[in-house]
């Protein structure tokens, strides 16, 4: 599993450049 | 914004800044709580407040200019250690309560309805009274509570149990900034030096508890999942797993 497939959410909050709060 | 040669009054100014604020659970369950409710309320405050962890860490100077992998790594590691220092913060003014959330205030009783919980609220209570008795500034929690971040996974490759940081340096450079303003917010306290140096060790010294306490919450917590009987938010499990897999 790659560290993308196995860290989705996360990596999606951090890669954003919205606020983590607002995307959640 | 880059951390390096960031004068230590503004790096205490940018971590209060950042602080995330102190939620609503909403979802309030009726008394007594039994194993589920308790489980369910505080998985899904721990979901919630993660969300706040990564807005809060991605406004640490320096900490996006880091690769996602060690964002990433820093994180996994450090997650629930995050979380206890916060939730001993909030509840440094109430002796024998954890202040979980605005709504969702707990006493140690309250938490021996879920089995091998008391403990760690033993724990987490007694570490909060050594934070009251220390007299914890603001400005001394927000350095802690980053320095807990960094310094988790920053050595981890030494026990093999996670992937080494890509640029560990720059990482040791936050540190070492956030150490600085540390050691500058206590040096203007106006104790003797001698009086400044115990502090500071003081205070670090309970970075070790708070590493110990979020193993046994870690422990717990899979205990938990492994039940099957409160289902965990996807985010907490993706924290959870990290742990696992290491």
């Amino acid at each position: 599993t790659s560290l993308k497939e196995k860290h989705k959410i996360l990596h999606q909050l951090l890669q954003n450049s919205t606020s983590p709060v607002d995307l959640a | 914004s880059s951390i390096a040669g960031m004068p230590p009054d503004q790096v205490l100014l940018v971590l209060q800044g950042a602080e995330p604020p102190i939620l609503c659970a909403r979802q309030k369950m009726s008394r007594p709580y039994t194993e589920v409710t308790m489980m369910a309320m505080l998985t899904s405050m721990a979901d919630k407040e993660l969300v706040h962890m990564i807005a809060w860490a991605k406004k640490l100077p320096g900490f996006v200019q880091l690769s996602l992998h060690d964002q990433v790594q820093l994180l996994e590691s450090a997650w629930l250690e995050v979380l206890m220092i916060g939730l001993m913060w909030r509840s440094i003014h109430c002796p024998g309560k954890l202040i979980f959330a605005q709504d969702l205030i707990l006493d140690r009783d309250e938490s021996t309805c879920v089995e091998g919980m008391a403990e760690i609220f033993d724990m987490l209570l007694a570490t909060t009274s050594r934070f009251r008795l220390l007299k914890l500034k603001p400005e001394e929690f927000v350095c802690l509570k980053a320095i807990v971040l960094l310094n988790s996974g920053a050595f981890a490759f030494c026990t093999s149990t996670m992937e080494p940081l890509h640029d560990s340096t720059a990482v040791q450079i936050m540190l070492d900034t956030i150490t600085d303003a540390l050691v500058h917010y206590i040096s203007q306290s106006g104790c003797t030096v001698q009086q400044q140096s115990r502090r500071q060790a003081q205070l670090l010294l309970l970075l070790t508890h708070i590493r110990h306490m979020s193993n046994k919450g870690m422990e717990h917590l899979y205990s938990i999942k492994c039940k099957n009987t409160v289902p965990l938010y996807d985010l907490l499990l993706e924290m959870l797993d990290a742990h696992r897999l290491h």
